[in-house]
């Protein structure tokens, strides 16, 4: 047990803290609907 | 240390919409049937480099279809793109292109075409008339119908049956069917069609003269119908696009494939 909770805790540590107003890039395709999506 | 290999290209770059507006001319000015397509969406893009300022773009474009016959001198900015609720057709395509120096050329290009499902249209749109087959017995005759109506009277030149783009029929409120199609001007004013249509061929293709038909037809309760057909005029056609010359050709249901 003590092992699970260091690992959950090593885990909550080792996220990379994001920069404050981060906006993920939308995904390069498929590009955005001009019409209708059929 | 070798220069780090360039971002791969998003599907709303400018590259990618400048490669794919080039695409989608191509495939309208090599379509021999039906109607024009619009971009509706980039799918995907990959790019090759060959070498310097060289590239290979393979690109998959999702287009629909306008409401402007093939042959419409219309240009593609001004035909609109045919309603969800109008039975949509819609094109997939991939295509090959190859950017020399800056310089778009396509070198392939592969679509199909088809129509959206009845069951989607109907799920929005309940009493939306669907998409008939071009077979179907009732929209030939009812074709046949419309074009001999407009033909008996019309003062100008005898027009040919090119092909059917597209018709409904529907059943309730009142039992309707409605078509497209394209025609040609023959060497006949519609009086000498009269004494020998046989002779009624139509115009070569430095004189060609092409238009668009619409046409409803009211069956019951009781019989009506409307036609009204509008000639483009003759059109300098692009060298590398042999012309309609076949009448009564019938464009496949959609669900074909071009190459």
């Amino acid at each position: 047990s003590v092992a699970k909770r260091a690992v959950a805790e090593a885990a909550q540590h080792d996220k990379v803290p994001r920069p404050v107003g981060f906006v993920p890039l939308p995904p390069p395709c498929p590009g955005k609907i001009h019409h209708f999506d059929i | 240390v070798p220069a780090a290999p360039p971002a791969p290209l998003g599907c709303d770059d400018p590259e990618s919409v400048a490669a794919a507006e080039v695409a989608v001319n191509y495939i309208n000015g090599h379509s021999h049937h039906g109607y024009k397509f619009a971009l509706n969406r980039i799918e995907d893009i990959r790019v090759v480099p060959q070498g310097p300022k060289n590239y290979i773009i393979f690109l998959e474009l999702d287009l629909l279809e306008t409401q402007c016959h093939i042959l419409s001198p219309t240009p593609l900015l001004n035909c609109t793109v045919r309603s969800f609720a109008e039975h949509a057709v819609e094109g997939d395509c991939d295509v090959k292109l190859q950017k020399v120096d800056g310089t778009l050329s396509v070198l392939a290009s592969k679509c199909h075409s088809h129509a959206d499902s009845s069951e989607d249209i109907l799920k929005v749109c309940p009493d939306c008339p669907l998409l008939a087959s071009l077979n179907n017995t009732e929209v030939l005759g009812m074709v046949s119908a419309a074009l001999n109506d407009y033909n008996s009277k019309t003062t100008g030149s005898y027009l040919r049956l090119l092909e059917i783009g597209r018709a409904k029929i529907q059943y309730h409120p009142v039992h309707t069917v409605v078509a497209e199609f394209a025609v040609g001007a023959t060497n006949c004013s519609a009086e000498q069609a009269k004494a020998n249509v046989g002779d009624c061929q139509l115009l070569p293709e430095d004189q060609s003269n092409f238009g668009f038909c619409t046409a409803e037809m009211v069956k019951r309760p009781s019989q009506d119908l409307q036609v009204d057909c509008q000639l483009y005029g003759h059109q300098v056609p692009a060298p590398h696009i042999p012309l309609l010359s076949r009448p009564g050709v019938t464009y496949a249901h959609p669900g074909q494939d071009t190459s």
